[in-house]
């Protein structure tokens, strides 16, 4: 039996929005020290992994592992007919056909409850190992969202590269080029706005637009992106929850 | 533009 109960639905909406438009079929592993997910985009180049903890929930038990397979576009449509400040608990049992999704307005005593039949989905569960990475950073993540939106008008490639105290994003496209500069500081008043670097070797790497603009769609998670680079492994874009994260691990383009 | 890389040969099936 699994009964997993968020404070607000608002927090699951944000989770399931900020990956549902890269990959559509997903796992949900159940088991007692939280909820694991994990899926692949159709093109393979861009790798999505969710954990929540059990300190993210209200309440949760899971006495018998469970998956649930999952289409995100129906899930999101149940989504939206619960209200942002709702409870949300999900509830299945040890071999669901169904998930059952209760939403509770406890100011008003109302009470919605809808079913969402479940997907056999045939998908591998990948090994993440620990990768090494050159260089480190974390940011506020609207400012990298922004940054990605801005530069992804330019072009379909976006240039990231990282020496000692500089982090440099570059666009160059058909209607002309742009590029943003940042340097790491730290603002003692509003740490959330810091930027932090750690950098070993500098990198020069670049990407597709397309799958940087899935991935701010994190950005509603939380208020700062860890992004690390490597130029032998994926990039990991990474915005934790208060307990557990979503990542997104994205293959960069071949360099020239 | 550039050729994309993919992720296969980063991370193995269980």
């Amino acid at each position: 039996m699994l009964e997993a109960k968020f404070e607000e639905a608002s927090l699951f909406k944000r989770i399931i929005d900020g990956f549902k438009d890269c990959v559509q079929l997903v796992n949900f592993q159940c088991k007692e020290d939280g909820i694991i997910a994990q899926a692949v985009d159709d093109s393979r180049v861009l790798l999505v992994s969710l954990e929540i903890g059990i300190e993210a929930f209200q309440n949760y038990r899971c006495d018998h592992p469970v998956t649930l397979g999952i289409d995100l576009t129906s899930l999101s449509k149940i989504l939206r007919c619960g209200n942002n400040t709702d409870n949300l608990t999900l509830i299945a049992d040890d071999t669901p056909d169904s998930v059952l999704l209760l939403f509770e307005d406890t100011k008003k005593d109302r009470i919605a409850e809808y079913s969402l039949k479940l997907m056999d989905i045939d998908a591998e569960f990948l090994k993440i190992e620990d990768l090494a990475y050159d260089c480190t950073l974390k940011m506020p993540s609207p400012e990298f969202s922004k940054i990605v939106r801005d530069l992804s008008q330019l072009s379909d490639s976006i240039n990231i590269m990282i020496t000692k105290e500089t982090i440099k994003f570059v666009a160059d496209g058909d209607i002309g080029s742009g590029s943003v500069i940042l340097k790491p500081f730290v603002n003692m008043d509003k740490p959330q706005e810091s930027i932090n670097l750690n950098m070993d070797q500098p990198v020069d790497l670049t990407f597709g637009s397309k799958y940087l603009l899935d991935i701010v769609k994190g950005s509603a998670l939380s208020d700062n992106v860890g992004v690390r680079l490597s130029s032998e492994a994926p990039a990991l874009f990474q915005f934790d929850l208060k307990s557990g994260y979503l990542q997104f691990f994205l293959a960069p383009k071949f360099n020239d | 533009g550039r050729p994309q890389k993919r992720l296969v040969k980063f991370f193995k099936g269980r």
